[in-house]
């Protein structure tokens, strides 16, 4: 995932 | 990672810590709805599809895992458990929780950000998550009983939901394009639902009545 990208919360 | 982020993953888990501690060792899941636990374990497995395809940290992954595995031992334990199931409140958590996710998988063919299968499927989990409490809530309205574990199992869920909205204020500021609607509103559905329970937990705790 890229920055800002909000896959990369649970 | 900023720190809001962290406190609120180690707050949602410590909440399903509780709850799984509460069914293990009284062997009881009193005033505990399994729609709610049904809803939150078809979130986890929507949400989690791309566990396979993207990879973000070992972190990630590992809770991803805990979240998994929490959400089906829990409704495995109220549902097949013989000693466990036998203390859950079946006449009153009646909630018809299906429409739960009929709509909200239809909301997510509509409204999405890119028409994808993986994509519509980790919209429907927000939709999902930000309502899968209700059925917990209409059944502790109807028992008017709510024992120290399942008030604190709900009062960290609530905690973990706020330190998002944080964790999002703070994202929104410090990393450039961090912009998502679809998850800012459903996040603060989810806790505003939190947030009138607890108004109303606490009256009555200030009362000392049960609640109403």
């Amino acid at each position: 995932p890229k920055d800002g990208d909000v896959k990369d919360e649970l | 990672m900023n720190i809001f982020r962290l406190a609120g993953d180690m707050t949602h888990m410590f909440s399903v810590l509780v709850l799984l501690l509460k069914i293990h060792t009284i062997k009881s899941c009193a005033g505990v709805s399994v729609k709610t636990q049904e809803l939150y374990a078809i979130v986890f497995a929507t949400r989690y599809l791309d566990i396979f395809t993207s990879f973000v940290s070992i972190y990630n992954t590992f809770m991803k895992l805990v979240f998994l595995g929490s959400s089906f031992s829990i409704v495995w334990y109220m549902r097949y458990h013989k000693a466990v199931h036998r203390t859950y409140d079946r006449e009153q958590d009646t909630f018809r929780h299906w429409f739960l996710v009929l709509s909200c998988l239809l909301l997510a063919l509509l409204i999405h950000e890119k028409f994808t299968f993986l994509e519509v499927l980790w919209t429907f989990s927000l939709y999902l998550e930000a309502v899968a409490i209700l059925p917990q809530l209409v059944l502790l309205q109807r028992t008017r009983n709510i024992d120290n574990l399942t008030g604190q199992y709900i009062f960290l869920l609530g905690g973990y939901r706020g330190l998002y909205i944080l964790n999002w204020i703070y994202r929104y500021f410090t990393e450039p394009h961090f912009v998502h609607w679809i998850t800012w509103i459903t996040g603060l559905v989810q806790t505003l639902l939190y947030a009138d329970f607890f108004y109303y937990y606490f009256l009555s705790w200030k009362n000392n009545k049960k609640l109403n």
